[in-house]
Formats: structure tokens, sequence, C-alpha cells
């Protein structure tokens, strides 16, 4: 196979054009780019699909403006806990965790399951216990901390509701 | 929720997905992003797809492999299978989000029925491109 190809997302929703500012468009474009850079440089070089869908996310977890990683909403009681899968389509081999806290790239420890357990998926405490037993470090809740989705929390609890991180939808 | 998806030189494909969930969830609330079928899936004999949106929408749908099963039982091209999925089933169950995927020659498809969606891609030897609304 003689060619590559790339794609990301940051979210869906109704990411209204009022709600942002150009500063704001304009910085969420740059983080876009700098991820699909890192994944297609994986992919230029060699690199596997696999390694390369990894790269691209743990960039976009490691920005705040995606709810993901450190840019993660909170849950009710305050808390930022985190999902992830990854899927191998030459082996069909799997890996995911869910409800896991304090873990800086979720997407990596989804490898990690698939490549270095006998599982594909892991939840909670039992998820937060493997990623200690490969020292994967935990990182303090305050690296996931931001006014803008405490506010979005704040206001989500006053309406005693769900929602997804940029819309006014709610369930 | 962020996601990607990838061919590589070798024809290999794969799906990564992962999210933060919803704002004030409680009681454990998991939504598609770590649920294989769902949120995530890949198989070089038909595509990668990755997924965005209120997540039990795509769990009840199993989005991600409703795509690949399209196109492998039903011989759909990527664009259809994954516009069939999002613009049809998806919308007519209010499930409103949507999708990247891959397909296995290359091909890229991004539907989303939602008003904007953060997206990007980039083909060997083509510009990347970056785009939040229609």
């Amino acid at each position: 196979m003689s060619t590559y190809s790339l794609a990301i997302h940051g979210g869906a929703g109704t990411i209204l054009r009022s709600e942002m500012t150009e500063e704001q468009e304009a910085s969420h474009r740059r983080a876009l780019q700098q991820a699909l850079a890192a994944g297609e440089q994986a992919l230029a070089a060699g690199g596997s699909a696999l390694t390369a869908v990894e790269t691209a996310v743990k960039s976009l977890e490691d920005c705040e403006y995606f709810n993901a990683g450190r840019g993660s909403v909170f849950t009710h009681d305050g808390r930022n806990e985190m999902d992830a899968s990854i899927m191998c389509g030459a082996t069909l081999n799997a890996g995911a965790v869910a409800m896991v806290e304090g873990v800086k790239n979720p997407i990596s420890l989804s490898r990690m399951v698939m490549e270095r357990s006998d599982h594909v998926f892991l939840c909670g405490p039992g998820a937060q216990e493997f990623a200690r037993d490969l020292e994967v470090p935990i990182l303090e809740p305050d690296y996931f901390f931001s006014d803008f989705r405490y506010q979005q929390l704040e206001e989500a609890r006053a309406k005693n509701r769900v929602q997804l991180d940029h819309s006014d939808k709610f369930g | 929720t962020v996601g990607a998806v990838a061919l590589d030189l070798r024809g290999n494909l794969a799906a990564a997905t992962s999210t933060g969930g919803l704002t004030n969830k409680r009681y454990g609330r998991v939504g598609d992003s770590s649920v294989i079928g769902a949120g995530t899936y890949a198989n070089n004999a038909t595509c990668a797809v990755s997924c965005t949106g209120y997540g039990e929408y795509f769990l009840r749908g199993v989005v991600a492999y409703d795509v690949s099963c399209l196109m492998e039982y039903q011989g759909l091209s990527l664009a259809e299978a994954a516009d069939r999925v999002i613009n049809h089933k998806q919308a007519a169950m209010g499930g409103d989000g949507g999708l990247i995927a891959v397909g296995h020659k290359g091909e890229i498809a991004l539907p989303f029925n939602s008003e904007g969606m953060y997206r990007g891609w980039v083909r060997k030897g083509e510009k990347a491109v970056v785009a939040i609304y229609r």
C-alpha cells in the first residue's frame, strides 16, 4: 500500500458560531493542526496506523480545549472520569478503559490494556490498579482543572442536568 | 470527545477515541467512546471509525460497527455507509453528532448531523485540512 490517510475529530455538537470568538476558533484550529501533524509524521515515517491514531489522540488529550484528557469535563461531584478505546484493524485486537482518573493519556492506557493484558475493557478502580501496576503516572486533579469546565459544571448542576461539553443540549 | 482514524503505508487501519464524558454525569455513566463497536471500530477489510455525540444513541445503534457491516454485508461504499448511519438512522433516532472514518482504500468520510464538529484530515501528498463548521 503506497498511501496513507488520517482523520481526527475534537467533538461534535451545537458548537454555535456565536459561542466562539475569532481567537478561540483560531486556537482550536491550531490545536487540530498540531494533532494532525503529529499523527501524519508517524505515518510518513512508516509508522503503524495504531501509533498514528494514538499520537494524534494524545495531542488532543493534552490540549485543554477538547473534552478528553486535560480538557475533560467534570462529573456531578467535581471529578474528571475519563473513558477511551483503541482498535487495530489488522488483528481486530482492541483495548479500552472507562472511569479512570488522574491518567494523563487514557488512550495510551487503552493501548496497554490491548497489548499488555488478556482483556479488552477495564473500568473504574480496577483500571486504576492496572495503571499503577504498569507504573503509569497518576496526576493530581489540578492538572485537569479549568475555570471554563467548572463553570459548565455549575451551570449544569443549577439546571440539574447532564450536558455535552460544548453545547446547550441537555440530557 | 476526541478521536482519530488512520490507514498506514502497509494498508493497516486503526481507530482511537477518548473522552471526559458528560458534564455533571453521575452513577458511573459511560458513553460510547470506550465501547468497541459503538464509539470505536477498525477492520482492515472495511474501515476504521471514531464517533462523537450523545453517547447513548451511539451505544444503542452500535454505530461504529454498523458502518463496517454496511460495507461488508451490503457492499456500500464508506461514504454511503457513513452517511446512511449518521444522516438517516441516527438522525431518525434523535442521535446527533458525527463520526470520522477511513476506508481500506484510504478514502475518508466525516458526516455529522450537529451544527458543528471539530475535524481535520490529511492524505499522503495532499494538504492537511481543518474545519469546524459545514
